[in-house]
């Protein structure tokens, strides 16, 4: 199986 | 004042219709270089980036930044009920609570207005790094589309693997697998029907399929269309509307367990 990632782990909220 | 006419009203129609999937509402952000929408889908696993350029319209007017709340269903409902050929201009006052639509027949025999009130989005904007991605491919976007439906068959994720000879997209699920490999077009005669591949390391990626089908309903705004990756990092699924802007996609991998 694969874990689906979010982005606030990739991109940072300004 | 904010006022932007558009000739073509089948942009501003085919923008909604390739990201109402994903998102429910989403700030346009006005200002005078032009419309900024950047919005992530309710589960944070895709973000819609777009961008229309103030000189890609016919007539643009935005004398202050104003930043408008627009349900997308709604004015998905608006827009369907101007015809292709119609002009559209969108216009707001200055803090205006509504915007306003006006679609008018090329002969102007028939002008429509419709005004719909605006909502107040929290804004929540997230920083895109530039980068420099290791592979970037470019395709028909109509492959790509057929591509991402056919595989979306077979299994919830799609392997996308990126060599120089070209790239591969696969998937498996209960009923077996399947392999689609594109390899880079040598001498095509039409740009728009190339297969290319820049690469400056191999990547493979898995990502979930329903989210590459939603932005596959952006395939009527361009022919070609552009992915972008680097090993643990979003993809970028890009398309180009005409002379005026682009929709960016980017959608976080999924991690082998």
């Amino acid at each position: 199986g694969a874990t689906q990632g979010r982005l606030d782990s990739f991109f940072k909220v300004l | 004042m904010f006022e932007a006419r558009l000739v073509q009203s089948s942009i501003l129609k085919k923008v909604l219709e390739a990201i109402k999937d994903l998102l429910n509402e989403a700030t346009f952000d006005c200002s005078d270089s032009g419309i900024q929408l950047q919005a992530m889908d309710n589960s944070h696993v895709s973000l819609v980036s777009m961008n229309l350029r103030s000189d890609g319209f016919d007539k643009y007017r935005c004398d202050r930044n104003i930043s408008m709340g627009m349900n997308l269903g709604s004015m998905t409902k608006i827009l369907k009920c101007a015809a292709n050929e119609d002009v559209v201009t969108m216009k707001a006052q200055d803090n205006a609570d509504t915007v306003t639509f006006v679609f008018e027949s090329p002969n102007q025999e028939k002008v429509s207005d419709y005004e719909m009130k605006l909502m107040n989005l929290d804004q929540e904007h997230l920083g895109i790094p530039e980068t420099e991605y290791a592979c970037v491919v470019r395709l028909p976007a109509g492959e790509f589309a057929r591509i991402c439906r056919d595989l979306s068959q077979f299994g919830e994720s799609v392997v996308i693997s990126c060599t120089k000879e070209g790239v591969k997209f696969s998937s498996a699920g209960d009923i077996g697998s399947a392999n689609i490999k594109l390899a880079q077009t040598s001498n095509v005669d039409k740009e728009e029907l190339a297969v290319t591949v820049e690469m400056q390391e191999p990547v493979t990626l898995t990502f979930a399929s329903r989210y590459l089908n939603s932005f596959t309903k952006a395939t009527s705004l361009s022919n070609v269309v552009q992915l972008s990756m680097s090993p643990d990092v979003p993809l970028v699924v890009e398309y180009r509307i005409g002379e005026i802007g682009h929709i960016r996609y980017y959608l976080a991998p999924k991690i082998e367990d």
